[in-house]
């Protein structure tokens, strides 16, 4: 019997030469933790889907991710928070989206897929669904660390600076927001 | 944006991706992460698919689905469905990204054409591997 799990935290631009060896052993460290707690369920005999779950949950309560207490702030200062599982027995799916007051999106995304009739949730109505099922709300100070904000503070600049040339040079731009 | 997938010893397959979007993103916008077929898909037949990267690249192609769809209609193997999605469509669409992915034999794909991507496995042998750069 084959069984097992791969996992990623996020693509870009990740180099060598410019990662400290310190946070690369925080992001190997962090990596190997969940490896190892996904494969206790699943070697235990659990399903995919806990092993899935419990994965993703700590790399969304490590702030080196962008996800749960890692999140980027979007343009108005807030973390919005998207996710989505998929059981590839039953091809139930579950997705939530713009959360802004869930620790792990990927548990609701789960409770969607499990508990109501739906597929996907959004916003306000995502939020009051995670209370209807006793999930608890955090407060959006939660997911706030100094390296995002300021990251969002370098975008606001450059977005700043960018428009200032634009008026002369409209093709400068090339930023894109969805 | 972090994801994983797995197989379990019932042969059941499992996807599940979570995110924070990007930095300075405006107008309610939604990457592909929610979107089921795009960022998330799971089918026992064939694999589960998690992916990350420009989500808007990924939408449009319906990544995770097409790569079960290359599996299941043409007979690809799993790394190359997923090479030919990645390192073709993606990149000749202009977006960057990469995913990974098990299929039901435990096969397993993690392609990316971004500098690095953070990932890992782990198999019956309980030895975890875990990567960051292009090596």
């Amino acid at each position: 019997v084959k069984y097992g799990l791969v996992i990623h935290g996020g693509a870009g631009t990740i180099e060598k030469d410019k990662m400290p060896p310190e946070i690369e052993a925080q992001y190997e460290e962090k990596l190997n933790e969940a490896l190892l707690a996904g494969y206790k369920i699943l070697s235990d005999g659990g399903s995919s889907l806990d092993a899935v779950e419990k994965v993703i949950n700590i790399l969304e309560d490590s702030p080196l991710f962008n996800a749960g207490k890692g999140a980027v702030f979007a343009h108005n200062g807030i973390n919005e928070l998207d996710a989505s599982i998929m059981d590839g027995n039953t091809h139930n799916a579950g997705a939530v989206a713009r959360l802004t007051h869930i620790k792990n999106p990927i548990s609701l995304a789960r409770m969607v897929m499990e508990k109501s009739e739906h597929v996907f949730l959004i916003g306000d109505g995502a939020e009051q669904f995670a209370v209807q099922n006793g999930v608890e709300l955090v407060d959006q100070n939660y997911f706030y660390t100094d390296s995002r904000w300021n990251a969002l503070q370098r975008a606001l600049k450059k977005e700043m600076e960018s428009k200032s040339q634009t008026v002369l040079y409209p093709a400068l731009s090339d930023e894109k927001y969805g | 944006t972090v994801g994983a997938v797995a197989l379990d010893k019932n042969g059941n397959l499992a996807a599940g991706t979570s995110t924070g979007g990007m930095t300075n993103k405006k107008y309610g916008r939604a990457g592909d992460v929610p979107v089921i077929g795009a960022g998330t898909y799971a089918n026992n037949n064939t694999c589960a698919v998690s992916c990350t990267g420009w989500g808007e690249y990924f939408i449009r192609l319906g990544v995770a689905k097409d790569i079960s769809d290359l599996v299941d209609y043409k007979g690809m193997t799993l790394k190359d469905a997923a090479d030919k999605v990645i390192y073709e469509k993606v990149e000749q669409l202009g977006g960057d990204g990469g995913l990974i992915a098990i299929d039901k034999n435990g096969n397993f794909a993690m392609p990316f054409n971004t500098a690095g991507m953070f990932r890992g496995y782990i198999f019956e042998d309980g030895r975890p591997i875990v990567k960051m750069y292009k090596d």
